[in-house]
């Protein structure tokens, strides 16, 4: 699966 | 995920916890900043736009943002409402207009993209690094703090803090993790100016004693 783009934190 | 965000999301939950219990069992917000709680909702909102555009991250990320979002909301609304007479706004008086230009500048100057979700993403980033000042400008003002206050202000601080080793380990340890330079930016900044707070705390609070500037 493609990695999502945009940032993975909080 | 590694040990460090891990702690540091958890650290974040738990500063919601104790601020809301504060109010709810003290009825009251006192010396709880009313501009750093607007200002944080203002964060979340910018910063999670993407629940609505971005592709699906994690059921955790999802679950987290919307926690993060209406926590906030909600103690907005209990401070303008309920608790509200009991909110000195005469004590709360940083001029959060500059916090609020400020961070707008550097995310307009210093985009991740130039599109309007990563300027808003950067807006946040940079406005969560400055948005605990107001709370800080009111316990100095003051000269001290409720303890239970104290212990709300070192846990949304730890929340960034421990993002720091998060990135260093990430850096280190996951090929794929892209580095978020503006984020790391804000975030050492942001620990810079809890600095002097998480000195007074660890020296005085977690020895028993009352949260006291000299």
């Amino acid at each position: 699966a493609a990695t999502p783009e945009g940032h993975d934190e909080l | 995920m590694n040990i460090f965000r891990m702690l540091g999301d958890l650290s974040h939950l738990i500063s919601i916890f104790i601020l809301l219990h504060k109010m709810q069992t003290s009825k009251s917000c006192s010396g709880v900043s009313f501009k750093s709680q607007v200002l944080y909702l203002v964060v979340y909102v910018f910063r999670y736009l993407d629940l609505f555009t971005n592709p699906f991250m994690s059921y955790y990320n999802t679950l987290m943002k919307i926690v993060f979002i209406a926590s906030s909301a909600y103690t907005i609304y209990l401070m303008s409402t309920v608790f509200k007479p009991t909110h000195d706004p005469a004590i709360d008086t940083f001029k959060i207009e500059y916090l609020l230009g400020g961070s707008l500048v550097m995310a307009l100057l210093f985009p991740p993209k130039w599109t309007f979700m990563e300027i808003s993403w950067a807006f946040s980033i940079w406005l969560e690094s400055v948005a605990i000042l107001p709370q800080l400008f009111m316990v100095q003002r003051t000269g001290e703090a409720e303890t239970i206050t104290t212990h709300y202000i070192f846990a949304l601080g730890a929340y960034r803090a421990l993002y720091i080793p998060n990135w260093i380990w990430r850096y280190m340890f996951d090929k794929k993790a892209k580095l978020e330079t503006i984020a790391v930016v804000a975030g050492l900044a942001q620990t810079l100016l809890y600095s002097d707070f998480f000195y007074i705390y660890w020296t005085k609070v977690m020895k028993g004693k009352k949260f006291q500037l000299p």
